[in-house]
């Protein structure tokens, strides 16, 4: 089973087109790694992406250095999964 | 559950808890609702459509799948909610009730459910298909860009590891190619509308042009009427216009293909957000997404019923 531990969300607005032409190549920066959740609409739309822990550091360096702001959408990835899981199982015993 | 009514609405389900569901709606509903299995999966799970209809022969119809793209799971949770409110609402609402007994509904919850079974099991975070790419160690297809629309054009990935992975051909994968099949069977389809998550949007074709299609101007009209509606119950803001204007190019994407079928009212959701967890929406947020939802589905459902074409 794949997990996320320390995988997290950033959600990336871009300012202008030049930041728009940026972020809609990278999915195509392999080393990243990223997993585009929310893709680039249009200028000031949030883009999300899950970014994991060992290529954190260096994508946030990526979008310092291109000017490029950010919020952490989620934390720790796995955190929420697990509670989701735990929802399930609860709702599933209250059931029986 | 042993029935419906207890099933439990606020919460997330496994796949073999969605096929026990779709069987008891048909076993407690047996003259309104019915089960056909247009196909199965890569890995032979069947692909169910709950079909919900009063009666007559191939009647004008109204399709609505969701969960195409498996980690969506906001959108197969609120199709459970809708199969529910078809059969509790029909004989009490009046325009649901004409709608109705008028035409057919067709409501696909699990659209992709080796996916959905693979989020349940090994990677929640997976939104394709699980066929193997011959050569490439990456699995599954973006079956969202796998139609015969603008197929390959710029808008999906060649890339086999790519979350938007065209496929080798349109209409590769059988989750895709059942629909394709039923659709074209059936000819009397006039409504179609895909669900996904999360970004508040409502989309008509096309995605991989630019060029507008000749009923733009009664999609965009009808298609603000749904979001103000939908918005009037809990305030959820949606975007809308045509795929390409709104979101991206994207090409091979479903509503692109009904469309060129001829179904005019083709129509693609991108479901709520609450702004901290994207496709990750708490359990919490089903029922109101489904019920802001039910009021767009049944504005789109009324216009066709009202404006045969």
């Amino acid at each position: 089973k794949e997990t996320f531990e320390g995988h997290q969300v950033l959600r990336i607005v871009p300012k202008n087109e030049l930041q728009l032409a940026l972020l809609k190549n990278l999915e195509e920066i392999v080393e990243f790694e990223l997993d585009v959740w929310m893709g680039v609409t249009g200028v000031s739309y949030p883009v999300d992406v899950r970014v994991p822990p060992h290529t954190l550091e260096t994508f946030k360096s990526y979008l310092d250095s291109h000017d490029l702001e950010y919020s952490t959408m989620i934390e720790d990835v796995q955190a929420i999964l697990d509670m989701e899981r735990e929802q399930m199982k609860s709702a599933a015993r209250l059931v029986q | 559950p042993r029935n419906t009514d207890s099933f439990d609405y606020a919460n997330y389900h496994t796949l073999s808890e969605i096929y026990s569901f779709q069987d008891m709606l048909v076993a407690e509903n047996p003259n309104l609702v019915s089960k056909i299995v247009i196909g199965q999966s890569y890995e032979g799970r069947p692909l169910n459509v709950l079909k919900f209809s009063t009666g007559g022969s191939n009647r004008p119809a109204i399709w609505i799948d969701t969960g195409i793209h498996s980690r969506e799971w906001v959108t197969q949770a609120s199709g459970l909610w809708f199969a529910k409110k078809i059969v509790t609402d029909y004989g009490k609402d009046s325009a649901l009730t004409a709608i109705l007994n008028n035409m057919d509904i067709f409501l696909e919850i699990a659209t992709n459910p080796d996916g959905y079974y693979f989020t349940h099991t090994s990677n929640r975070m997976w939104r394709k298909t699980r066929k193997p790419n011959p050569g490439n160690s990456c699995y599954g297809v973006d079956p969202n860009r796998n139609w015969d629309a603008g197929f390959g054009l710029p808008g999906a990935s060649t890339n086999p590891c790519s979350e938007t992975y065209h496929g080798p051909s349109a209409h590769s994968e059988s989750e895709v190619k059942s629909i394709v099949d039923f659709v074209k069977s059936h000819g009397n389809i006039k409504t179609f509308i895909s669900i996904h998550s999360y970004s508040q949007m409502l989309l008509y074709p096309c995605g991989y042009t630019t060029t507008p299609v000749k009923d733009q101007a009664e999609l965009h009209s009808l298609a603000e009427k749904a979001i103000t509606d939908l918005a009037s119950l809990y305030g959820t803001r949606y975007r809308y216009g045509s795929i390409i204007n709104v979101i991206y190019q994207a090409s091979g994407s479903t509503v692109d293909w009904t469309y060129e079928q001829g179904i005019k009212y083709s129509y693609t959701f991108e479901l709520r957000d609450t702004g901290s967890y994207g496709f990750l929406l708490p359990a919490k947020q089903i029922i109101p997404t489904a019920e802001e939802t039910w009021l767009a589905l049944m504005a789109l459902m009324d216009h066709t019923y009202k404006n045969p074409y």
